[in-house]
This record gives C-alpha cells, structure tokens and sequence, in this order.
C-alpha cells in the first residue's frame, strides 16, 4: 500500500519529562488514555520511552522514579516510512509503539500497532 | 481475508484468578511479558480482564486490590470469527486484546492488536 506513518499517527503525543516520578507517568497515561509515553530531556530531546508495561515492572519491582523503568534505546519511525516496514520494526523489537520523529530529531508523532490493526478492518 | 481469530491468537494465555493482589498481577505480566490478563474466577470462569493499563490506574490511585481495578464486561470472540471482525470490535471499544472463548465460555485464547498489526508487515 502506499500509507505511511504520517497518514496514521498521532500528532497530540503525550510526552513526560525525564526526573519525574512513576506516579505522574501513570496518572498522566490514565488521564489522556495511553499506554506509551516518550520521555524527553528538559532541552525537548528524546531520551527514553516508559509504557504501562513498565509501570507494571514498578509496582512488580517496588520502584519509583521514571528513570529506574524507562526505556533508553528508543525505536523510531519518520512520517514517510511505510506502515508496513514501521509494523516490522516493531514486530522485530517486540513492541507497540514507535515515536515518530522529524530531521532534527523532535518528537511530532506517535504510531500505535493499535491504530495499525484497525487497518485490518478497514481494508478487507 | 479468511484469516480467522484461531489462526492468530495466542493459544498458552496466562490467566490470573480473582480476588488476587495488583502486585501478583503486576508481576505475571511481567514474568511473561504481556499486557492483557483474563480474570477467572476460583470455578474457572470469565469473570474480567487486567491490562497494564489498569496497573497504571492503580498506581495512578493507590489501589491494592485486582478487583478494585479488573474490567468485568470483558469483550470476548470465538476462534472462527474474522480477524477483520474482531480488529473492528477493538476499534470500537477502544481496547487492545481480546479473550477467546470455545462454546461453553472457557478461555482458549487471547487476541491482541499487536498480533493483528504483524499481518499489516506481512500481507503488502
Ligand atoms: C518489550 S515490550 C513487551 C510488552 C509488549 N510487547 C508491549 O510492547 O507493551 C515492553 C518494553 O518495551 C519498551 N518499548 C516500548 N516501545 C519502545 C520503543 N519504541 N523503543 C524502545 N523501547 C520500547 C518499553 O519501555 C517496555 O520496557
Ligand atoms: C479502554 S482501554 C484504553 C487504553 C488502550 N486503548 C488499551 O487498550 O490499553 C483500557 C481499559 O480497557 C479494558 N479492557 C481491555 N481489554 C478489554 C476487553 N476485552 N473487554 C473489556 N475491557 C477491556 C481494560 O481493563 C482497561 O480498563
């Protein structure tokens, strides 16, 4: 197909600033009704990713600042990938979402394999 | 397609017994690194169904209990159902896994958007 990530993504991300604790995280996944949050450095750079999977990790582990559970290496995607090759990508790293970034590095999206199954009831 | 749910779900689903902590759950989805447990009760019946989402909630809240937090109108489907079907009931309410029940209402599976998003890599 010719879709592509911008076709799809979210463009009013929730972002949370690194430092803080797993209780904002999780209360700001439950207000805006999320599961991914990407985490940025008080400069605006990406640094991480925390999910409710990771929340889950807290309360399984006894842990309470967001930097003891987010995730450092971060998977993107751009607006032009394809959804096809950003759906490998996250079946390659086992994961659910991808932080959509422009040249410079910003964050300006986010693609869920939530919104990416809804295709499958679209299409067929 | 003629892709049907009993083709994609997961067929080893871990399942958590009612009346537990949100620590155990916690712990369970992280020992097996899911996001989605059906609730069953001490008879083995569907009785609801935890995300990690609800974990967020949780710590959002300062809840101790499953049953404070555990979803109980759980939206189920059957093997044969299409996965444009189910793909379409997600999208409507919003969620991302669903239980799979055989005729006499036992969990036999687990269907998640993100094993529907896989076929979005695979199909084109
Ligand atoms: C490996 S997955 C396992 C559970 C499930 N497959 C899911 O995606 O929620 C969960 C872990 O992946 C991490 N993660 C999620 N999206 C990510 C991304 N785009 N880049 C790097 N790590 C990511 C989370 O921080 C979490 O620790
Ligand atoms: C409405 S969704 C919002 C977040 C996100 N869309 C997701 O699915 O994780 C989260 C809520 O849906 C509930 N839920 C998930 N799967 C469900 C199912 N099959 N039937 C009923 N409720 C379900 C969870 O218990 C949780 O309270």
């Amino acid at each position: 197909s010719r879709t592509v990530v911008g076709d799809l993504m979210i463009r009013n991300v929730q972002l949370i600033e690194e430092g803080t604790t797993i209780a904002v995280a999780a209360r700001r996944m439950i207000q805006t009704s999320v599961n991914h949050l990407p985490v940025l450095s008080g400069s605006g750079t990406l640094v991480g990713i925390v999910t409710s999977w990771d929340i889950a990790k807290a309360v399984a582990s006894n842990y309470i600042w967001l930097d003891e559970i987010m995730s450092r290496d971060v998977i993107t995607t751009t607006p032009d990938e394809s959804i096809e090759a950003a759906a490998k990508k996250m079946q390659k790293h086992q994961i659910s979402a991808l932080p959509v970034i422009d040249e410079s590095g910003h964050v300006i999206g986010l693609i869920t394999s939530e919104a990416i199954s809804v295709l499958i009831g679209v299409w067929n």
